[in-house]
């Protein structure tokens, strides 16, 4: 599954 | 991470330092625009509200606390410091600011990459950060010559967005699905808000003058 995407940029 | 995300994140870095230095320093915030001060803060505390479910890294984080911290001591600096305040030309910075967030937050509800509440207000932060140099840039018409902090503050804020452009070139070249149209229009957008500012930037150190925009 594809995982939660957080953001990871600021 | 890559140079560019690097370089943006760290000239970045540099233009609140530099706005910090100006405010604490010297006690003067002429010519600076306390509307775009507010607007930032909103921009941060809607961006990083994740900042305590979702660890990416501790640079991450780290980065995250000092824009947030940053941004709420100008603004409080710029209201409630008695000297600093004095400073601060209230009749010039008129923009009204709470109109920029209307349409900010109505075309986050409208256009983002997920309908949940944190990434709503992610996409809100992204529109609104795009747009919120104008009362800055509005002010910088207004008050005919300003100094070299402000200058370089204003030159640092835009070059940052600017950096991230590469930094976005280089992850769609190099990371497969990485395709972010959401972040990349309203990052071109925000540094091309600056496009004259930088033009005139650019005259006033070739010819070694004050910065003026023309009224």
């Amino acid at each position: 599954a594809n995982e939660e995407e957080s953001h990871d940029e600021l | 991470m890559n140079i560019f995300r690097l370089a943006g994140d760290m000239t970045h870095l540099a233009s609140v330092l530099v706005l910090l230095l100006k405010i604490h320093t010297i006690k003067s915030c002429a010519g600076v625009s306390l509307k775009t001060q507010e607007l930032y803060v909103i921009v941060f505390a809607t961006r990083y509200l994740d900042i305590f479910t979702s660890f990416v890294s501790i640079y991450n984080s780290l980065m995250k606390l000092i824009f947030l911290g940053s941004s709420f001591s100008i603004v409080w600096y710029m209201r409630y410091h008695k000297a600093v305040h004095r400073t601060y030309d209230r009749e010039q910075d008129t923009f009204r600011h709470w109109f920029l967030m209307l349409p900010c937050i109505l075309l986050a509800l409208l256009i983002h990459e997920k309908f949940t509440f944190f990434e709503v207000m992610w996409t809100f932060s992204l529109y609104l950060e795009a747009v919120a140099i104008l009362p800055q840039l509005v002010l910088l018409q207004r008050t005919r010559n300003i100094d070299n902090l402000t200058g370089q503050y204003i030159f640092l804020l835009g070059g940052y967005r600017g950096f991230y452009i590469l930094n976005w070139i280089y992850r769609y070249f190099t990371e497969p699905h990485y395709v972010h149209w959401i972040t990349w229009i309203s990052g071109l957008v925000q540094t091309l808000l600056y496009a004259d500012f930088f033009y005139y930037y650019f005259l006033s150190w070739k010819n070694n003058k004050k910065l003026q925009l023309p009224a």
